[in-house]
Formats: C-alpha cells, structure tokens, sequence
C-alpha cells in the first residue's frame, strides 16, 4: 500500500 | 531488489560521476547549471538524512553516501574551485519557483506529518523538477556538450528505469508509494523532449543544439 514506510529505495 | 531498480540505481551513478569527471577533466563547468546542481544537493540531503535513523543494507548506505559526497563535490567545483568557468549569466532559472512550492507539497501532501517523512517527501517533489534550470540553461544557449548530453541521459533514464521498478514491485510484492511514481512520472516526463533530442542527435555523432 501508498504509506511510510522504511525507504528501501534511492 | 529487481534489475530495474539496480540498473536505475547505476545509470543515477554514472551520471553522477560522469558530470564530476567532465568538470575536472576539462577544469571547466561552463555549460552546467549551478542551480539543478545545488537543488540535487538539497535532494540528497533531505533525503537521506534516514543514513542516521535507519540502516537498511550496505549497498543503501554506500550509495547514499556516495550520491551525497559526489553531489557536494560538484558544487564545490561549480561554486569555488572552478568558478572563473561557471557560466552564472546564463544559469538564470528562478530556483525559488521550485523550491517553495515543492516545499508547500511536501507539506500538503504526505504520508505521515513527521520531519522527516516531509523532508523525503520536499525532496521526491524537489527531485522531480530539479534539472529544469539546467534544461532551461540548455534552451537559452541553444546548445550543450556532447558529454553534458550524456549525463542528463544517463539522469533521466534512471527515473524512467525506477518506473519500470514501480511497475515490477507493484506486480510481484504488491508494493506502491503513489508519491513516489506520481513525482516519478512528472520527472520522466520533463525529459522527454531531451531524450527526443538525444536520440535523433546526438547518438548520431552531431552535438545537441536547438535550432534558432
């Protein structure tokens, strides 16, 4: 789903 | 991590390096707009500020870091050490148009009204609108170097590779962040044009300029 979350990305 | 994800990760990388090594090779940055540089700053800093909150893998950690250390060093170069170079009459975007009202977004819409999850938030929005003062640089001088060419590429195949990665994690892990693809697309989208450019120009060995 579209919320925080720890951000795996760059 | 899928191979989208890794080869935007690695097209972002060498854009980055590839501008580094430009302006030092050539002990010159005329051409390159100061401003996308200092917004990319910016980017990073309010992005990755989670480096002290929140590890999540050394690979993560190092390109952090590396992005980081890498964009700093640019403006650095731009701003200080080769700054006879910096073409400043023509780097004249009103960074303040981007700023602010990314910032009033990221305050607007979030998902979760913390500092820094509206910090990550600024700097996707910020992100996404961040190379307009180079194009913009660009579209006034009606010209860039081949190798500046390369780098704004290499800069906006690695959004549109991310795209595919949303598309991918979406299918197989259920994953979204709209925030995430909606800035994603404006991004892409602003390259569009310079893609079109790159493509019918300058992979056929002409340089890029913009007819009069």
């Amino acid at each position: 789903g579209s919320e925080s979350k720890p951000k795996d990305e760059l | 991590m899928n191979l989208f994800r890794f080869l935007g990760d690695l097209s972002h990388l060498l854009a980055i390096i590839l501008l580094l090594l430009k302006i030092w090779k050539s002990r010159s940055c005329a051409g390159i707009s100061g401003k996308s540089q200092v917004l990319f700053a910016v980017v990073f800093t309010a992005r990755y500020l989670d480096l002290f909150t929140n590890y999540i893998s050394l690979y993560n950690t190092c390109m952090k870091v590396v992005y980081i250390a890498c964009s700093f060093t640019t403006v650095w170069l731009i701003y200080s050490k080769f700054k006879a170079t910096y073409d400043g009459n023509h780097d004249t975007f009103r960074v303040e148009f981007l700023v602010v009202p990314t910032a009033i977004l990221a305050f607007l819409v979030n998902h979760d009204f913390t500092p820094l999850e509206i910090l990550w938030t600024f700097s996707i929005y910020l992100e996404s609108v961040a190379i307009l003062p180079q194009l913009f640089m660009v579209s006034k001088t009606g010209e860039a170097e081949t190798i500046t060419s390369h780098y704004l590429f290499a800069l906006g195949v690695y959004r549109t590779l991310y795209l595919f990665n949303w598309i991918w994690r979406y299918h197989f892990e259920g994953f979204f962040d709209l925030i995430a693809i909606v800035a994603g697309l404006v991004q892409t989208v602003l390259y569009c044009d310079f893609f079109y450019l790159y493509i019918t120009k300058v992979l056929k060995g002409k340089k890029l300029s913009l007819p009069a």
